[in-house]
């Protein structure tokens, strides 16, 4: 499955 | 962590540090959009509220508060501390035409209806476009210092290195985030112009120099 969102970037 | 984007955040980390380098050295902003480093800020304030609300890693709270810390040290360098240098009448970009639409976008394509999550969107898509001041600035002197050009070069790598690391993502672990894609496929197509005169004049030697 795609992940879709974590702000775990700059 | 990938390559990709360590590099990406290595570059974005070198872009500030010569700017700052070049403000101090020669006590001078000139050839500095002060719009585009107030969009910054900006940027790096909503994008950065999460430090109050989630941590990721040391790595990433200490580069998020080295890009907040270092971009109101250099809009305070351009407005306040070399103030007499800043090219004001060359900075005529309206940012307001970036940032109301750019507003109403986050408002109403975002992963989430939340004052965070729209903040974040905002951040995303104010970044891909806060250079445009710059470039433009770049435009109407028709031309710009060495040191401007790595600057740019280097600010506008990062966003490049990010494409590789999430198509890297995308097939190893999974990860998309249209958002962040989309906008930084136009906040690395805004560069492709300046990339080739970099790559065409710069690296041999010579400046950026527009025919008027």
């Amino acid at each position: 499955s795609v992940v879709c969102v974590s702000h775990d970037e700059l | 962590m990938n390559i990709f984007r360590l590099v990406g955040d290595m570059s974005h980390l070198l872009a500030i540090i010569i700017l700052l380098m070049k403000m101090w050295k020669s006590r001078s902003v000139a050839g500095i959009s002060g719009k585009s480093q107030i969009l910054f800020a900006i940027v790096f304030t909503t994008r950065y509220l999460d430090l109050f609300t989630s941590f990721v890693s040391i790595y990433n709270t200490s580069m998020k508060v080295f890009f907040i810390g270092t971009s109101y040290v250099t809009v305070y360098f351009i407005y306040q501390h070399f103030k007499p240098t800043y090219d004001s009448n060359h900075d005529t970009f309206r940012v307001e035409f970036l940032i109301v639409p750019v507003g109403g976008l986050a408002f109403l394509v975002n992963h989430e209806f939340s004052l965070l999550e729209i903040l974040w969107t905002f951040s995303i898509y104010l970044e891909s476009v806060a250079i445009l001041p710059q470039l433009f600035m770049v435009s109407k002197t028709g031309e710009a210092e060495s040191i401007t050009s790595h600057y740019l070069f280097a600010l506008g790598s990062y966003r490049a290195l990010y494409l590789l690391n999430w198509i890297y993502r995308y097939y190893f672990e999974g990860f998309f985030d249209l958002i962040a894609v989309v906008a930084g496929c136009v906040q690395t197509i805004l560069y492709c112009d300046f990339f080739y005169l970099y790559i065409t004049k710069v690296l041999k030697g010579k400046k950026i120099s527009l025919p008027a």
